[in-house]
């Protein structure tokens, strides 16, 4: 999607909560 | 150690993402201080044996992350 939260972040230790549907 | 595809294959999809996000981000961050969580977060959407490609692959992670970076940049715009 072309939203205004896109792309998801990675922070290093923390949870990747960027791909929900795999 | 380097990361395999089978300690990849051992863990959930979504531990799999994190356990490449954690390997990539440093790698990005040399490259980019500023972007580097929303580059990593862009490239994780990419297969995995992609992923662990770039990891072996200083210049397939520069090709990449630059191509990452153009996209981010025209997004923002």
């Amino acid at each position: 999607g072309t939203n205004a939260s896109w792309p998801p972040e990675f922070c290093p230790g923390v949870p990747w909560k960027g791909l929900q549907n795999i | 150690q380097p990361l395999t595809a089978s300690m990849l294959a051992a863990v959930p999809p979504q531990e799999q993402k994190q356990m490449l996000g954690e390997r990539l981000f440093p790698l990005i961050q040399d490259m980019h201080p500023s972007l580097a969580g929303k580059i990593t977060g862009m490239l994780l959407e990419m297969d995995n044996s992609e992923l662990l490609h770039m990891l072996e692959s200083t210049e397939s992670l520069r090709s990449k992350v630059d191509e990452a970076v153009a996209v981010l940049k025209a997004h923002q715009a």
